[in-house]
């Protein structure tokens, strides 16, 4: 796996083309959120669960 | 028939019945834990058709299709059969004929119940359907299980399977050990650092990099040919056989304002590597 396999994935599951080029300051703006935390949190315990067959 | 309105309708059966028979192979004990099935034979005698009944046939129909299913008998005693190997046979060829059932034991191991025996349904059909389809398959029989049968020409399961502690993969490589040319097939730790990727700055926030392990070494290649395995299939070789998915939290701009939101990106970290011939089939997974 490479940053770019990443950055594909990405790109491939928020429909985007490229990367979108932020700032500090957008950075600095964006707040984490108890919701989206415990989301990302659910999610994480769950891959560990379900496995998917590789190629 | 017997309706004063509707006028009786006539056939004329064009397609015969089947014989059929089911075969049960005891399974305990005989795949051992921690081995891979790599084939499954099902060898059938047939039995030489006489000759005078040979000369009776026309050039056109002397052969009948054999089809194996495998039989799935639920707790509720209902049942269900799977296709696994369909082939053609010539009346003028008695002898051994080899069926490939590595699906119907593959289908057998999912039900994880080693006491229940392995069902085989084989039935013999007429070639094709049609005017000329003939009655040709009446006359293929094969040697059938139990009584009456030497022992020789019963039916045989063959099973070729690979001890995966001599043909698998070893885990988790060893930290310590350099994995050198030649090591056996393992996991070895990867870190994906992503606050040190350009792309990454300020638009990924969760996680700051992860473990994405890849699989590296080599696999212990078994002896010889097998009776099905066709030019199709590579090497064995060390591969991700289950991998996981990665959630990420980046940075969306919504209305000129960032927001956070979850992704899950399939497939990112292997879990498990395993030894597995290029090209072999996925051993299709069996429904409720």
């Amino acid at each position: 796996l490479t940053g770019e396999q990443v950055l594909a994935s990405l790109l491939q599951q928020l429909g985007l083309r490229e990367a979108p080029i932020l700032d500090q300051r957008d950075a600095e703006e964006v707040a984490t959120s108890a919701h989206v935390r415990a989301q990302y949190v659910a999610l994480l315990q769950r891959s560990h669960g379900a496995r998917s067959r590789g190629k | 028939r017997f309706s004063q309105r509707v006028r009786e309708v006539a056939g004329r059966l064009l397609a015969s019945e089947a014989s059929v028979h089911v075969l049960v192979f005891g399974m305990e004990g005989r795949l051992p834990p921690n081995s891979e099935l790599v084939q499954a034979v099902l060898r059938l005698f047939q039995q030489p058709v006489p000759k005078a009944a040979l000369r009776r046939l026309s050039p056109y129909s002397a052969r009948a299709r054999v089809t194996v299913q495998w039989l799935r008998v639920r707790e509720d005693s209902s049942n269900s059969t799977y296709l696994v190997d369909s082939r053609l046979v010539s009346l003028h060829e008695s002898g051994w004929k080899a069926f490939d059932v590595t699906e119907a034991v593959n289908f057998w191991r999912q039900l994880s119940r080693p006491g229940q025996p392995l069902l085989l349904q084989v039935s013999v059909q007429r070639e094709h359907l049609g005017p000329r389809a003939s009655d040709a398959h009446k006359l293929v029989h094969f040697a059938s299980q139990g009584r009456g049968v030497t022992g020789q020409a019963e039916p045989q399961l063959e099973l070729h399977s690979l001890d995966l502690g001599a043909y698998g993969s070893q885990g988790d490589c060893d930290p310590g050990v350099p994995v050198v040319e030649g090591a056996r097939c393992c996991r070895q730790e990867m870190y994906i650092d992503l606050r040190g990727m350009t792309w990454a700055q300020h638009w990924v926030l969760e996680p700051p990099g992860f473990l994405a392990y890849e699989c590296v070494g080599a696999c212990r290649q078994p002896p010889g040919p097998l009776p099905f395995v066709g030019p199709l299939l590579g090497p064995r070789q060390c591969v991700a056989s289950e991998m996981t998915s990665l959630p990420v939290i980046v940075s969306v701009k919504e209305g000129g304002r960032p927001r956070p939101q979850v992704v899950s990106l399939p497939n990112m970290r292997v879990e498990k590597c395993s030894c597995s011939w290029d090209g072999a089939p996925v051993p299709r997974k069996l429904g409720p």
